[in-house]
């Protein structure tokens, strides 16, 4: 089925959100 | 009604402003149950679930990551402060697992669980290759160099004599075999420093008052000592209570971060130690 152009397919690759773990204030030892 | 198992528990993002609520009450519990050391600062939110608690309210499982910082425990000044110990320091992560009941809009501990372990000497060495490591605080080498510290400052001093209270860290300078670093936290006693003849007479302040030293005692080659040695008294804190943790199931755990077990009775915090 088509898109409109600049359109993400659903399903498709995107900004992938990583709930867990947060994120690291200083570093990581 | 939905279809299919429901979870018992929720799960927002670790960066989720709710999440860190708990996180940074958890790292407050932490600084005002350590019983030595320095203080810790959040790294890294791990893992959340939030559960529902019956009648109300709702327990927060977090797991965090903390990292050292330079201000010793008993040290009044506030954490955001404090700077967090280096690399090149050697730092010191803590590996913690609590339990943070939210009801009515305030957070209480229910459970702690810590475990403190230094970074490895690769990636000290990594980020600095001649800096040196952490020493263990029962070495000889460290004790003798406490002990010397402590005396230099007491001799050079017009105020109270300070008493020993914990070896807080040490480091042996690896360019220089016969140098040791050390940082040991102190308090005052009722004795004026330059009069004591028998330390074991001195006796600590009623209204405590606590202190840190920093140290380099260098052996020479003809065997005498240079001794460095700075020492800084804390201002005096008012002393208020610790609001106890609501546990309907305490937790007592055994932590290698030197937290008092949560279901201890409550000492005033400067008794703690």
């Amino acid at each position: 089925k088509g898109v409109l152009p600049g359109t993400p397919a659903a399903g498709g690759p995107g900004p992938v959100i990583r709930p867990c773990p947060g994120r690291i204030r200083y570093f990581k030892i | 009604v939905p279809h299919g198992p429901m979870p018992a528990y929720r799960e927002p993002a670790c960066d989720d402003p709710e999440t860190e609520q708990a996180a940074l009450a958890a790292v407050d519990y932490i600084n005002k149950h350590l019983l030595r050391g320095y203080k810790h600062t959040l790294n890294q939110i791990d893992s959340i679930r939030v559960w529902p608690r019956r009648p109300t309210g709702e327990v927060y499982e977090v797991e965090i990551d903390t990292l050292e910082t330079t201000c010793h425990v008993r040290d009044p000044t506030p954490l955001a402060n404090c700077s967090v110990r280096q690399m090149k320091e050697h730092a010191v992560e803590g590996d913690c697992d609590f339990h943070v009941l939210k009801q009515d809009g305030q957070l209480s501990v229910l459970s702690a669980k810590c475990d403190s372990s230094p970074d490895s000497a690769e990636d000290v060495h990594r980020v600095c290759p001649n800096c040196p490591l952490l020493a263990p605080l029962n070495d000889s080498r460290v004790v003798h160099a406490v002990e010397v510290a402590l005396a230099a400052s007491n001799a050079q001093s017009n105020g109270s004599y300070l008493q020993l209270v914990e070896i807080s860290r040490a480091q042996f300078a690896p360019l220089q075999a016969a140098a040791v670093y050390v940082e040991f936290a102190v308090a005052a006693t009722d004795c004026v420093a330059k009069d004591v003849t028998d330390p074991a007479t001195c006796n600590l302040l009623a209204e405590k008052q606590y202190g840190f030293c920093r140290g380099t005692v260098t052996e020479k080659v003809d065997g005498a000592e240079d001794v460095t040695v700075t020492c800084n008294l804390f201002q005096t804190q008012p002393v208020t209570p610790q609001p106890q943790p609501e546990a309907p199931t305490p937790v007592a755990e055994a932590d290698a971060l030197g937290l008092a077990p949560v279901v201890q009775p409550e000492p005033e915090p400067l008794e703690m130690i």
